[in-house]
């Protein structure tokens, strides 16, 4: 149940260049392309063309020697793990990293040379002996090692750590990014960018903050600890070992009478949901069973039947004492403001104003009003010749009713409105009346015999 | 929506997570354009990729092979100005309008409802048991004035917001509604008056309900979609 693909890691949209190398391009699929590489001792890495579907097989990585990665929408470049990873799985006879110290600090000697130390290890292209990087070309159980430039001290090991021991997890490995991609039982993991041999929810561009890269175990579901789909076709997921740090996490602000973001450091003391509802302790199992016991889950202060978000939902949210409504959100909690301190004030709707505030209520810098990156303006100076559209400073051209504003640098927000807040004293035109000229166009229709629903028992009727 | 009714709302739209399960009401005020509220989102610059917006469908949880339903994903949030709490959220690709689908049309800048305006409002939230909360519910509320109003909420009330009077039942936006439209029928033709808005309490019978008054934000709605 392998997948050629699991050897390799994958950079999304990228290219490797390399000086004056071309080599050709062969239509086949992402699979067949891995599996040609993986049997290649000559190959390292693969371009894949999402686009002509081409497979071009590379004899360098990101770490050779004049590379340099480019990005290029169409092409993923897959690189052998061996190559870029930074620890080992099992014994490390196919760790191919440059590491070339050893664990005592000597630097390794050239294998390709038998002195200081004369050796019988023949460079060949399937041990991987090239410069004078740490290997194990004999599968020493202490992992890679290399013979030393220190006359006295023979070889040595480098000290490579295993993979499951290299990163450790902090609170139940919402964090853990790092390599390992097998589970506890041994089994290999199933690549989140696949749907073979199980379906899944888990698609990395659906959760780019989840780091779902290649088969590496991760938990982007608040799981009790990291964990992978399994290529067992009988065993859809398994959690992995991972261990778990000694020293403290470091503790985020936490806010106990807003929340901010999705609310996951809210600590406070609410414990209704925002329609009323009491909410159930969280060491309780009644009226709802669930698996978020306190204990379990220590990073996340589930006390009492506090709102708390412990599964990175859009809220803090408990599970309710009503038998008939699981789970709900504490939306009341109001969210904390975010917004910079307000740098200057304006009267009026301030078309007048001529400040220099050039930044957004969030703290973004503005867009020069004469360029044209990142957002091309619809609004210039030539346009608006008395308004002062200078440098980036905040305007009101079009006499926006809610401030100045400006475009902003954040290619996502074209225009924002600025950290400047309106006078003391002054105060925003009352809202007036006037429905008999309300004239309406297209939207706003719909057919009302098709508004009652017969009661829906069992099927689905109109 | 407690003391409401299954019914038909074609602009209101279902946000949904990453993992398909609704959390939030919208409305659709263009082809690629819904309004929401502020609160129902962790960040004015939030990656919402995976995030979608359903539309088309009176279930919750319609079939995976329900025609009407169109599954649009959200690929850029906008937040209002600050004390409007409204945001607007870009979809991906216009939605196709039909019986299903409709665009619901924006108010008059600063224009007023009057008073004992039929409106409604729609979700796919909380029943509160008094419904069936696998289908698209629809309530209908009577504007109240602001001035009556703030008595009620002893001067609590924003000129930016706007009420409906409490009835003799308990009716209103509940768990799951927020974001949603209060829309009223206004010379032939229903008008997002109003956004749901988080309160702390489901529908009471005493007390008027508010949402965020659109009208007042009709201009930035405007520049929105044409500088976006």
């Amino acid at each position: 149940q392998c997948s050629p693909l699991n050897g390799f890691q994958r950079l999304k949209a990228t290219q490797l260049m390399y000086l004056s190398y071309q080599r050709e391009e062969y239509p086949m699929e992402v699979e067949e392309c891995a599996r040609r590489c993986a049997i290649s001792f000559d190959c390292r890495a693969f371009h894949y063309n999402w686009q002509s579907h081409g497979c071009q097989l590379l004899r360098f990585t990101q770490h050779s020697p004049h590379t340099q990665l480019q990005r290029n929408v169409h092409c993923d470049l897959y690189q052998k793990k061996g190559y870029v990873r930074n620890c080992i799985m099992g014994d490390g006879s196919d760790y191919r990293g440059t590491q070339s110290v050893t664990e005592k600090k000597k630097i390794c000697q050239q294998w390709r040379l038998k002195f200081p130390h004369d050796h019988r290890f023949a460079l060949l292209p399937q041990n991987g002996l090239e410069e004078n990087y740490c290997r194990n070309p004999d599968k020493d159980k202490q992992g890679p090692w290399c013979y030393t430039t220190d006359p006295a001290i023979r070889y040595q090991s480098c000290g490579i750590k295993k993979c499951e021991n290299a990163v450790c997890m902090t609170c139940n490995g919402e964090d853990y990014r790092g390599f390992v991609d097998h589970t506890e039982s041994g089994t290999e993991c199933q690549r989140w960018d696949l749907q073979h041999p199980h379906r899944h929810p888990f698609v990395p561009n659906k959760y780019p903050d989840k780091d779902l890269a290649d088969n590496y175990c991760r938990n982007p579901d608040n799981s009790e600890r990291p964990w992978c789909y399994t290529m067992d076709p009988a065993k859809e997921r398994e959690y992995c070992h991972i261990r778990k740090c000694t020293e403290k996490r470091r503790q985020l602000s936490s806010t106990t009478s807003c929340f901010r973001m999705k609310g996951e450091d809210y600590r406070g003391e609410v414990n209704v949901t925002s329609t009323g509802i009491p909410c159930q302790r969280w060491d309780s199992q009644i009226p709802h069973r669930h698996h978020y016991l306190p204990q379990k889950y220590e990073c996340k202060d589930l006390r009492e039947n506090y709102c708390r978000n412990p599964d990175g939902s859009e809220a803090p949210w408990c599970f309710t004492t009503f038998p008939n409504t699981r789970r709900a959100y504490c939306f009341q909690i109001k969210r904390c403001a975010d917004n910079v301190e307000a740098e200057d004030c304006y009267r009026g709707n301030g078309e007048d104003y001529i400040g220099t505030v050039s930044k957004t209520r969030k703290g973004i810098t503005c867009q020069r009003w004469n360029e044209q990156y990142p957002h091309k303006p619809q609004v210039f100076p030539t346009m608006f010749p008395t308004v002062h559209l200078e440098e980036n400073y905040c305007r009101n051209p079009d006499n926006d009713s809610h401030g100045p504003w400006c475009y902003t640098m954040n290619h996502n927000i074209p225009f924002d409105y600025c950290a400047i807040e309106l006078c003391a004293g002054e105060t925003k035109p009352s809202i007036f009346l006037n429905p008999e000229e309300v004239v309406f166009d297209q939207c706003g229709k719909r057919d009302d015999r098709m508004q009652v629903l017969a009661p829906i028992t069992g099927g689905r009727a109109r | 929506i407690v003391g409401g009714r299954p019914g038909n709302s074609p602009w209101t739209v279902s946000i949904r997570n990453r993992e398909g399960v609704h959390f939030c009401g919208g409305s659709l005020v263009k082809e690629q354009w819904v309004i929401s509220t502020r609160q129902c989102f962790s960040s004015c610059e939030a990656d919402l990729s995976g995030y979608a917006v359903w539309l088309g469908t009176l279930y919750k949880n319609p079939a995976p092979d329900d025609p009407d339903k169109q599954a649009i994903p959200i690929i850029k949030i906008i937040c209002g100005p600050s004390e409007s709490q409204l945001v607007m959220l870009k979809l991906e690709r216009p939605a196709t309008l039909n019986r299903r689908v409709a665009l619901i049309c924006l108010p008059p800048e600063r224009f007023i409802v009057p008073v004992n305006t039929e409106c409604e409002i729609a979700g796919w939230g909380d029943t509160r048991g008094t419904g069936d909360d696998n289908v698209l519910n629809v309530a209908k509320l009577p504007i109240m004035s602001n001035q009556e109003c703030n008595i009620s909420l002893r001067g609590h009330l924003k000129e930016s917001e706007l009420c409906t009077s409490p009835l003799f039942v308990s009716v209103g936006a509940c768990e799951g509604d927020f974001g949603g439209p209060l829309a009223c029928l206004t010379h032939n033709c229903w008008v997002l008056e109003g956004v749901i808005t988080p309160s702390r309490v489901c529908a009471r019978k005493d007390r008027p309900s508010t949402f965020i008054r659109v009208s007042l934000y009709v201009d930035w709605i405007n520049k929105v979609m044409k500088l976006s």
